[in-house]
């Protein structure tokens, strides 16, 4: 399978319904069904890039960055990600520091000038999905330009 | 805004939408038109920032933001094809644009049926889609701009981005959720994650960092390794994804995986062996069957170790 142990089956047969089709303006020559990925796309894509680190370092001296991983995902695990961060060589601006979300601890954060990397405790691939109020949060405070 | 690209009403959602929604097409390269919808924020879309949200792959697509993570509705489970209101929607904070890209994916589309492509081609595309948003709704164009995603949007996002910053898209930053932005780290990384959650053993970590962990160059050896565990870990029935959570889909198309698990075990915790010790014993490992209670087994016979 594509996406080992993840159901797609409601989004695809809720967005596979004529009258959401209409309501989405989908025109009618689109008779292909709707999935969650195409693994025929995906064979046939060119990936250019084994690292991002030059994008980020032409990014970063003007634009801020989030990395977040959720720390209970293991294909885009949080530990390459860190790694990734670090390596960036940004100046360091805090200790690494839990965050909370209400009371709990919701997973631990390390600033940087210009980027931040945060993990979310108990999360997994789909952050948003498996824990949606520390996300919200997250965003929130990353739009604000909030710690 | 393009009045006749608003959604004016959503089968499976009773009442009036939270917020305005559009949903349409916008312009990539020549013949190539890529599929949006944009929920306007649920608080103050004049004011509040726009973020285009990219769901990975490459080629999964961004509706699943919508429907099962960001978005202001969720399917409902166990397929009665009704929506259920997120309280936790990013759009209660932005506007937010989910893009179905590259053409091919979802119900975005190529004219000439050419889904060839590349990251390159990809950002390029999506560049263009979002000059055509800010075209359809200049209403946004002032507004502070953020591009975010998760999984392969770790190359979709910054390969547009240096794009959007030779623009006069009033752009501000990037967040990427568990990004896939370096492969040989994520690669080594993803080992040592294995190993110290517990998900591979001592006898299989040792002869990984024999095989791999010495010499900078590559080997044949370390590679076929790697992937045995690579096989291990996303095709075994624990959720890749999410490793303390429901493996909910598929895992595998044959048993190959679940056999080989009993390789990679450590001997003395094989279920051959255990299934000896113990009759009756059956594999925690059988891929999402939980039919032992582990802590009850564990009571009955002491010093027993999954």
């Amino acid at each position: 399978p594509f996406l080992p142990c993840v159901n797609n089956v409601d989004i695809e047969e809720y967005l596979n319904q004529p009258d959401v089709k209409t309501a989405l303006h989908i025109p009618d020559f689109i008779t292909q069904k709707w999935t969650l990925c195409n693994p025929e796309l995906a064979a046939i894509y060119t990936n250019l890039y084994n690292t991002t680190i030059p994008l980020f370092q032409t990014l970063l001296p003007n634009y801020r960055a989030l990395l977040y991983n959720g720390d209970a995902d293991i294909v885009c695990n949080f530990l390459g990600d860190q790694k990734f961060v670090e390596e960036l060589g940004q100046p360091v601006l805090g200790n690494r520091r839990a965050w909370r979300y209400r009371t709990q601890v919701a997973g631990f954060v390390k600033e940087y000038k210009q980027i931040t990397f945060m993990t979310v405790k108990d999360s997994g691939h789909m952050v948003p999905q498996v824990t949606p109020g520390p996300a919200l949060q997250m965003i929130t405070n990353f739009l604000n330009n909030k710690p | 805004r393009p009045a006749e690209d608003e959604v004016k009403n959503l089968p499976g959602v009773a009442g009036p939408l939270s917020s305005k929604q559009y949903s349409g097409y916008l312009k990539g390269s020549g013949t190539i038109r890529l599929h949006y919808w944009f929920v306007e924020s649920q608080t103050d879309p004049k004011n509040d920032p726009v973020i285009l949200w990219l769901n990975g792959g490459p080629s999964c697509s961004s509706l699943e933001g919508y429907l099962s993570e960001l978005g202001p509705y969720w399917v409902n489970s166990y397929g009665n094809k009704t929506l259920s209101v997120n309280d936790d929607s990013w759009t209660k904070v932005a506007n937010v644009i989910f893009l179905e890209s590259p053409a091919g994916v979802g119900f975005s589309y190529n004219e000439n049926k050419n889904y060839t492509t590349d990251d390159d081609q990809t950002a390029e595309n999506n560049l263009l889609a979002l000059e055509d948003f800010f075209q359809k709704f200049p209403n946004m164009a002032s507004n502070e701009f953020f591009i975010a995603g998760e999984s392969y949007a770790g190359i979709y996002i910054p390969t547009l981005a240096v794009k959007v910053m030779k623009t006069q898209i009033n752009f501000k930053g990037f967040a990427i959720g568990n990004g896939f932005v370096d492969a040989k780290v994520l690669s080594e990384t993803k080992v040592e994650y294995a190993y110290y959650h517990a998900l591979i053993g001592e006898s299989l970590w040792k002869r990984y960092q024999t095989t791999c962990g010495s010499s900078s160059k590559p080997s044949t050896e370390c590679a076929q390794l790697k992937r045995e565990i690579n096989e291990l870990i996303e095709h075994s029935g624990i959720n890749p994804y999410d490793i303390t959570g429901d493996c909910n889909g598929s895992y595998s198309n044959s048993d190959l995986a679940s056999i080989s698990i009993l390789d990679f075990m450590d001997p003395e915790a094989s279920v051959g062996t255990v299934s000896k010790k113990f009759p009756g014993y059956r594999s925690p490992f059988l891929p999402c069957v939980n039919n032992i209670d582990i802590e009850e087994y564990s009571k009955k016979f002491p010093g027993y170790r999954s």
